[in-house]
C-alpha cells in the first residue's frame, strides 16, 4: 500500500500487516 | 512499595498522556484516543470487553491470592478511571441517547474470528441487504521504508489503481454510451492539488522511532476488504 500525508502531495511505500491478538 | 502505588490501584496515571501513548506503542497496545478516531462507541464496547476478561482472570484465582480491591478502594480495578466512564455516567449515556442500540459493534480479537465472521457476512448477505454495506476495520502494523516518521492522520492508500476510479463513475451518460472518460488533470495549487488521486483505505493513527526495534514503527487502521 502506499502512504501520503494529508498536507503533501508525495506517496510513500508500506507494507500492512495486520495485527490481531 | 512507593507511596504512590496506592494511587495506581485506585486509577491514577503512573506517568503522563504523551509517555503513557509511546509505552503503549512500543508494546503494540491500542492507546485511545489517537488510535480510535471518531471511534468513541467502538473503542467503550471495546474497553467493556478487555474489562470484562481482566475481572474474569481475577475472579479465577483463589480467594486469598486475589487483590482485595475492597480494601484498597478501587471504584473501578480493571479499568482506567479517568477516560472509562463510570457505571453513573454509562447509565445517564443509555438513557438520554439510543444510539448505542441502533448500532451494532463487532469486536473481532483474532484471525479466526475475522474468517468467521466473513463467511458468516457472506451467508448472510443474499437474506439481509444492509449487511452488505457493513465496513469494518483492521488494526495494522506498518512497514515504512526510509527513517522520517509518518505523520498521524496520514492517508494510507491501495497501490493498485482500479481502472474505474480513474475515469469519472459518477458520470453516468459516459458509461451508458461506453465512452472511455479521460482522467482530467487538475491545475496545481487549488483545493483539488490535495485531493488523493488514488482510493483512501485507511488511516494512520501513531508513528514513532521505535528504540527497540531501531527502525520506524507505525499503526494504522484500514477496512479489512483491503486486508482480505
Amino acid at each position: 500500500a502506499l502512504v501520503r500525508d494529508v498536507t503533501s502531495l508525495v506517496y510513500r511505500e508500506v507494507r500492512l500487516e495486520p495485527v490481531l491478538d | 512499595m512507593a507511596f504512590w502505588n496506592s494511587f495506581c490501584y485506585a486509577g491514577a496515571r503512573g506517568v503522563g498522556l504523551r509517555e503513557r501513548r509511546f509505552l503503549y506503542h512500543e508494546s503494540g497496545r491500542c492507546h485511545f484516543p489517537e488510535d480510535f478516531p471518531e471511534c468513541r462507541d467502538a473503542y467503550r464496547c471495546w474497553a467493556q470487553f478487555e474489562i470484562q476478561i481482566a475481572s474474569e482472570r481475577w475472579s479465577r484465582r483463589p480467594p486469598s491470592k486475589r487483590v482485595n480491591f475492597v480494601i484498597y478502594r478501587a471504584p473501578e480495578p480493571f479499568g482506567v478511571a479517568d477516560w472509562l466512564e463510570t457505571a453513573l455516567s454509562l447509565q445517564k449515556h443509555s438513557t438520554s441517547t439510543e444510539e448505542a442500540s441502533v448500532t451494532k459493534l463487532v469486536i473481532i480479537r483474532s484471525c479466526k474470528d475475522l474468517t468467521e465472521y466473513s463467511a458468516q457476512r457472506a451467508n448472510l448477505q443474499h437474506s439481509l441487504s444492509f449487511l452488505s454495506s457493513v465496513r469494518y476495520l483492521v488494526r495494522v502494523r506498518l512497514h515504512p521504508c526510509g527513517r522520517a516518521s509518518l505523520d498521524s492522520n496520514a492517508l494510507i492508500c491501495s497501490a493498485d489503481v482500479p481502472e474505474e476510479y480513474l475515469g469519472g463513475t459518477s458520470d453516468q451518460t459516459a458509461a451508458e454510451h461506453h465512452q472511455p472518460v479521460t482522467p482530467l488533470e487538475e491545475p496545481r495549487g487549488n483545493v483539488h492539488d490535495h485531493q488523493p488521486t488514488r482510493p483512501v483505505i485507511g488511516r494512520v493513527t501513531s508513528s514513532h522511532y521505535s528504540w527497540s526495534d531501531g527502525c520506524i514503527r507505525a499503526y494504522g487502521f484500514v477496512l479489512a476488504d483491503a486486508i482480505c
